[in-house]
């Protein structure tokens, strides 16, 4: 997370630690975390954590290990095979079924998923939350969670930020309705926060919740804008998916 | 030895009897024999009752005559000039003399045979109950067509008894009903149904006519009908005494008739039918019977049904209904069916919630569920209150037995992010 601060798991209860691939994810039901497909796309088994704030002596942390039972990469995602030259993060999003459910608790709970009725639209200016463990002005990673408020802003704004990648020209990066573009101000997610929650607050019916609307997918430059996969468009495959795979795999 | 005949003279005779003596001579003819004694010569002194001298015959303590004087036979074809009947095989006759008589007196001359004796009609009591047949030296008791002789082989009887009546309805009469009932009979009939039916047995009042009871109320001739446990009657007299109705609780059940020697009358006749035993209506609480009737008899056969809510427990299982039979013996053939409170049992638990400990599991119960808040929310509002239902399980108005679901309170972190502004 760049220009953001420290933060305690309870302000993100939602957030998914994801061990080998040092990612994100975000806890949406007992049995289900979101993630970004990039994230999961060559992991079968991934190992997650959750209610953490910090990531010290998780060997330990055996309770609040999370086991993966079925990833669901969504199937418009496109395989690639040098990760690192990947240039199109179009439907970056993927669901993995957990072998356990979660217990909820202070520092474990899911956030809320958006539907597509226009009351659940955002904008421009419409800020958000992200949360992470990922690389910061200073690190490359951190051990203590930590957290920043950033809006959204227009598309344009992420396409032209360059960055000199040898492998790909800033050029031939895809960009679609499937992403939105956040950030600004220093206010940006990094690598290693992949997959996590771009959360925002809702007043609905009486009652005031984070939503995730956004995934972190891909960036050009750390510190600038980043872009996230717009949930809002896959709510239906998310709710098919889960609503189809609900019953525990069998052996 | 008893003799047929035999002759008895006085002492010296022909010649004049002596003074001053008594002999006796002890007749004796075989039994069932009377005898004919019968004098031929007679001369014996003169005197007011014979008191001086005499020839008396005696026969079982009883003095058939006393005889004196001079007697000529008054039938000059006859030699007989006095001669007894004796109706007994026994008799004495004692020859007494005075001690002085003034003339010379030759006695008598006296012959007996053995006569036979006419039982039949000689003697003032009957000595057969019908008919008498007279033989020398007996006589010997016969009876009526249908009529039997007793072992007393004096009394006829009837042979009454045997009938065993086993058909659901019938009548049943006295011999010769009604004309008079023998005498000296014991009729003995059974009436059989089959288990299940008790005997009714009818009888009209007029259809009755026994020789009444003695003056200490005993009956010379009595019916009595008699089962297993009870017995009914005696009854006699003129009109029937019992109860015109009579319900034996009894599928079997004799009838005696008995009757005396004497006083023959009508007899009587009666109706009976088998009635089926009923059993008692006993619903239990909290059930119905079906069909439903006043009066349940036997083989009815019932379907106990438990109201909603109520099972009859059989082991280890249990059901809501149950057949039950009526018996023969008027008891049904389950009758310890009840229908007892549906339990059911300890309310499963949920995941991220709880049950509240029920006070009661039976039937109508309610126990409520709740989630573990703030974290978790009950999926449907609604789902929180369950019921015991009449099936045994908990129900809920919305999901029925599905049990509620605790889902996760999405969206709500416990801490606020606090980023300071930059």
């Amino acid at each position: 997370i760049f220009g953001g601060a420290r933060a305690n798991i309870e302000s993100f209860p939602w957030q998914v630690f994801f061990r080998s691939e040092r990612a994100g994810g975000a806890l949406i039901d007992e049995y289900w975390v979101l993630t970004a497909a990039h994230v999961v796309d060559r992991s079968y088994r991934p190992t997650m954590y959750t209610g953490l704030t910090l990531l010290t002596g998780l060997h330990e942390k055996k309770d609040q290990m999370l086991t993966a039972e079925r990833i669901f990469i969504h199937p418009d995602w496109q395989q690639v095979t040098d990760p690192s030259s990947r240039t199109n993060f179009d439907n970056d999003i993927a669901l993995v079924r957990l072998k356990d459910p979660v217990k909820m608790g202070r520092t474990v709970s899911p956030i809320c998923l958006p539907d597509s009725l226009s009351q659940y639209n955002f904008s421009v200016g419409d800020l958000g939350m992200i949360s992470g463990w990922g690389r910061t002005e200073k690190k490359d990673s951190v051990y203590h969670l930590r957290g920043a408020v950033l809006p959204v802003t227009d598309l344009e704004l992420c396409q032209e930020v360059k960055e000199k990648n040898p492998k790909v020209h800033p050029k031939s990066y895809i960009f679609t309705q499937n992403m939105f573009c956040a950030g600004g101000a220093g206010v940006d997610s990094c690598q290693g926060d992949s997959g996590g929650a771009f959360a925002v607050k809702k007043s609905l019916e009486n009652s005031s919740r984070f939503y995730v609307f956004g995934l972190v997918s891909w960036g050009i430059k750390c510190g600038t804008y980043g872009i996230y996969t717009n949930v809002q468009n896959y709510v239906e495959w998310i709710r098919a998916t889960m609503a189809n795979n609900s019953a525990p795999l069998q052996d | 030895e008893p003799t047929l005949h035999g002759e008895i003279l006085s002492p010296n005779y022909p010649q004049a009897y002596p003074n001053e003596i008594k002999q006796t001579w002890d007749v004796e003819v075989p039994d069932g024999f009377g005898i004919h004694l019968y004098f031929t010569h007679l001369d014996i002194e003169v005197s007011e009752n014979c008191l001086y001298d005499s020839v008396q015959i005696v026969s079982g303590g009883i003095e058939e005559g006393k005889l004196c004087g001079q007697r000529t036979s008054k039938n000059p074809n006859s030699p007989i000039i006095e001669e007894f009947h004796i109706p007994n095989n026994k008799l004495q006759v004692t020859f007494t003399s005075d001690f002085s008589n003034e003339e010379r007196y030759t006695g008598f001359a006296a012959y007996y045979v053995a006569i036979d004796i006419n039982e039949c009609t000689d003697f003032a009591d009957v000595p057969c109950s019908h008919f008498c047949n007279n033989f020398i030296g007996g006589y010997f008791c016969s009876c009526p067509p249908e009529y039997f002789l007793h072992d007393d082989m004096r009394n006829c009887g009837v042979n009454c008894s045997g009938d065993v009546f086993t058909t659901l309805t019938g009548e049943i009469a006295s011999p010769n009903y009604p004309d008079l009932y023998p005498e000296n009979s014991r009729c003995e009939y059974q009436i059989q149904l089959e288990d299940g039916f008790q005997v009714v047995v009818t009888m009209k009042r007029e259809d009755f006519d026994v020789e009444p009871a003695d003056s200490q109320g005993n009956c010379l001739d009595s019916l009595v009908f008699v089962t297993r446990d009870r017995r009914f009657g005696p009854y006699c007299g003129n009109g029937f005494p019992g109860p015109l109705t009579i319900e034996t609780k009894s599928n079997t059940v004799d009838i005696i008739f008995q009757t005396d020697l004497s006083g023959q009358d009508k007899g009587w006749k009666f109706r009976y039918h088998g009635a089926p035993i009923s059993c008692p209506k006993e619903v239990s609480p909290n059930s119905i019977w079906e069909p439903e009737k006043a009066k349940y008899v036997f083989k009815d056969t019932v379907k106990i049904i438990c109201l909603e809510g109520f099972e009859i427990v059989e082991g280890h299982s249990s059901v809501t209904s149950s057949y039950s039979t009526c018996q023969s013996n008027g008891k049904w053939s389950s009758s310890t069916v009840r229908c007892q409170p549906v339990d059911c049992g300890a309310p499963e638990p949920i995941r991220n919630g709880k049950v509240e400990e029920p006070a009661d599991t039976l039937f109508g119960s309610a126990v409520r569920y709740t989630c573990e808040e703030p974290y978790y929310y009950m999926e449907h509002e609604e789902s929180a209150e369950y019921q015991c239902s009449g099936n045994g399980s908990w129900v809920n108005e919305v999901l029925g037995t599905e049990l509620p679901k605790c889902v996760p309170v999405c969206g709500v972190p416990s801490e606020p992010f606090a980023m300071s502004q930059r």
